[in-house]
């Protein structure tokens, strides 16, 4: 999905 | 990665390794919510599933492991090793009063109705209240140790120096995460009555004690 940021922070 | 991403990064393990060192060489977890810990053990694990899932960095990967292993060394330490030293009677708030408003809110306000995403998100707003246990049995019992409080302001530190990583992502990158940064702010207010304390009181030597 587009809408979701990427994961990379903790 | 920026300065304060980092710092951010740096000052959340300091305190996850202070907490960890304190109940080790005092061998006592007095003063100490084991709710909160138990709260941070399910945020780690809630969010960091995606460590199942997809590689983002070593540096990611190692940040994740390291502190879902140390906040589950830390719920060793409170309720199996060092259990006689834990103050239950005064470890008296209301995990369910967090739990259920989080959990509801999760799956309402997030960015796809997905297992996955709603588990993070789920602990980000859990992560954002998780502290209350602790500060609710400070505020009970008028005092913490001075290493309690080291631990409580590396803690509330970190997610303040994340908010000023997501300013400069919204300028420098145009990301932005509104779900991470409004449970971050909120995150962040909640140390803030904490933080007037640690500077008038505890840096000036003296122990933090609530007025009766």
């Amino acid at each position: 999905d587009e809408d979701v940021p990427t994961k990379d922070e903790l | 990665m920026n300065v304060f991403r980092l710092t951010g990064d740096l000052s959340h393990l300091a305190a996850i390794i202070i907490l960890l060192l304190k109940i080790w060489k005092t061998r006592s977890c007095a003063g100490i919510s084991g709710k909160s810990q138990i709260l941070f053990a399910v945020v780690f694990t809630s969010r960091y599933l995606d460590l199942l899932t997809s590689f983002i960095s070593l540096y990611n990967t190692s940040m994740k492991v390291i502190y879902i292993g140390c906040a589950y060394a830390t719920l060793y330490f409170v309720y199996m090793k060092f259990k006689a030293t834990y103050d239950g009677n005064h470890d008296t708030f209301r995990v369910e009063f967090l739990l259920v408003p989080v959990g509801g809110l999760s799956f309402l306000v997030n960015h796809d109705f997905s297992p996955l995403e709603i588990l993070w998100t789920f602990s980000i707003y859990l992560e954002s209240v998780a502290i209350l246990p602790q500060l609710f049995m400070i505020s009970k019992t008028g005092e913490a140790e001075t290493i309690t409080t080291h631990y409580l302001f590396f803690l509330g530190l970190y997610r303040a120096l994340y908010l000023f990583n997501w300013i400069w992502r919204f300028y420098f990158e145009g990301f932005f995460d509104m779900i991470a940064i409004v449970a971050g702010l909120v995150q962040t207010i909640l140390y803030c009555d904490f933080f007037y304390l640690y500077i008038t009181k505890v840096l000036k030597g003296k122990k933090l004690s609530l007025p009766a």
